[in-house]
């Protein structure tokens, strides 16, 4: 399974959360502007977080991350 | 089998509940409005509980938690 | 196999049924209007009752309980 | 597999019956009008049985059982 | 593999015949008018035997069996 | 995978085939008009053949078999 | 995978050739106007040849052979 | 996966080319206007040719074969 | 997983490469115009060249080649 | 699962980031106008990161990244 | 999993790229236009370049590469 991310902005953050018992930040992945990141889910990451303003493709649709 | 949740105000919680015999709170993940959190069940996590208002989407479609 | 459950009043249980031979009450989750438990079944949930108003998102559609 | 029957007056029965070489009932759930119960098909359950006014969602569609 | 049975009358009987190299009856249930019986294809049932006026839907969509 | 047999009239005939280096009849059972019969393909049983007027479903939809 | 037969005229025959290195007729079985034969591939039938008048039906769609 | 072939002339040739490191004609099967060959692939056959006038309907769709 | 070929003019050639660290020429099935080959990958054969004018089928869609 | 990256200009990156505990560049393809890179996950590439005006296509559709 | 490459004009390559952790060209096919070459995703190719004017059809669609 794997989410496409793209940076509608500078300074996106992709971070992954640790698969396991305890839930940890283990990487966070910053994208600039217009880039793109596509990430899968791991043995090490079964959640992971988006901040800033980022459209996330997937398999449930398109869904858009904004920045309050 | 993922679900994305999207933070549509400040505060929003998800929560992973323990898979197994008993069912408890392991971990609560706290979202500011216009973050995104994809979660997957796993084999530490069988339910999850949202709180707060928010947009998800799953296989199932979408559907609003919303704050009383 | 999950299901979206969205609690449209206070008070709502979903409750976990036992697996095997036997059927028991093993965990009643309450939820406040809004809240949304998304859950599995899983090696000890074979069956799930929903009581209160409630909304059902499942791979079967989308059905509604309510409260008599 | 799963089921969702959904009670439309009190009293309804959702009745598993045994798998295996006989068949017999090994337990019957009672509902209240508006209450959901969830039933997969499980080691224990190759048949079920629905007594009273419900709905039925599941793989093949809805249809609605009535007392006569 | 399942099939929903709607008894349109009382007295439908929803039999089972046995897996292997014999095929015998080893079980039959009586059904109300109204009452459903959800039954799977199992280790000791490969075929299903349906006799009075009834709806049953599959996989492969809905018919009506009828008492001549 | 399994078939729908819908008896048009009295005295059609669900004939088994078995599987393997010879082919045989192994069970023939009579349905009298408005019966239903679900059988699968199995262990023993990898042809069937259908005498007298019936419809039959199946995944390829449904087709008609008449008394010549 | 499966095929249904249909006769559509006395004396249609559905030959069973070979699975292996060598490709030879095993059996063949005669139709009747009207009657379906319906027949699996299996591990001694990889290829099945179908002489005079008939309606098949398979995964692929219908198709109708001929006597020429 | 299987192949249907229906021969539209006299004489049309369904030719099976062996699996592994040589490509050899293992068998050729003759088949008269309107006769119906409904072949897999298999352990022994990874490529099929066919020569004369044909309608071959596979997952693909339907194609028509025609002689030069 | 199967492609079919068919050849639009004489000397159509259908090419092929085989699996693994090395990439040669193993077969080249030569077709007359109107022709078909159906092809599968094989343990022997990851890469298919087709040269000539021709017609091919897979999962793909269709596409011609053309002779240049 | 794989991606397909068609560079809109020159110098686009396809860099794949690492499997694992850890996360970092362990390839960078660069890419000229015009030029397409088809890329798999796999046991070393968990992550994919894109860089400079491109177009991707996935199985969740298509998207564009861009130089800001 | 496969890619279809149609060349639309002479000297397109298809080039293939180690799987592993090194990421090397292994082998470069040249097409001449109208040529098709087909080529799967195999244990010793995960990622696939090519240069030059062609078409590509893959599970997601189609698209073309050009000559800058
Ligand atoms: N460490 C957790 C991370 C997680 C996955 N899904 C979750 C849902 C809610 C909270 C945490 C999680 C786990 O692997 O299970
Ligand atoms: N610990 C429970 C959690 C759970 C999953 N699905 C449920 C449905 C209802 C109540 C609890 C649950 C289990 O793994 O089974
Ligand atoms: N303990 C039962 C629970 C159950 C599942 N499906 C049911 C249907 C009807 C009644 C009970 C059940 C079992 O695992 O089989
Ligand atoms: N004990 C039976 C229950 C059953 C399943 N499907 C049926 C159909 C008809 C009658 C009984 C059944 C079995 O496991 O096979
Ligand atoms: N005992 C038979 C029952 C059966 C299944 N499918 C059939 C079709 C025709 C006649 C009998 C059957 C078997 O398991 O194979
Ligand atoms: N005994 C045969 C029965 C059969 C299956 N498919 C057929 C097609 C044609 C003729 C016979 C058959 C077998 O198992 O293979
Ligand atoms: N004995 C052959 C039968 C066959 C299957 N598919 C074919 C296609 C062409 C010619 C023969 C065949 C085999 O098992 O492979
Ligand atoms: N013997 C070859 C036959 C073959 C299959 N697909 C092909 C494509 C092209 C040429 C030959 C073939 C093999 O098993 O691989
Ligand atoms: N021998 C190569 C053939 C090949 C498959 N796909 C390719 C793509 C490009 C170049 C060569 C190939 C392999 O098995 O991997
Ligand atoms: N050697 C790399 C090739 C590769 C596949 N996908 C990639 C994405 C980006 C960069 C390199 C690659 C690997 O097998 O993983
Ligand atoms: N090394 C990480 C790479 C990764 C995959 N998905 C991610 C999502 C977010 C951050 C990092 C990642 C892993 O294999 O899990």
């Amino acid at each position: 399974e794997f989410l496409i991310i793209k940076a509608e902005e500078n300074g996106v953050q992709v971070i992954g959360l640790t698969r396991g018992e305890s839930t940890k930040f283990h990487h966070s992945e910053k994208l600039d502007a217009g880039e793109l990141l596509i990430v899968q889910f791991t043995e090490h990451t079964s959640a992971i977080k988006i901040k800033g303003k980022a459209t996330v493709q997937s398999r449930h649709g398109e869904i858009e991350s904004f920045n309050s």
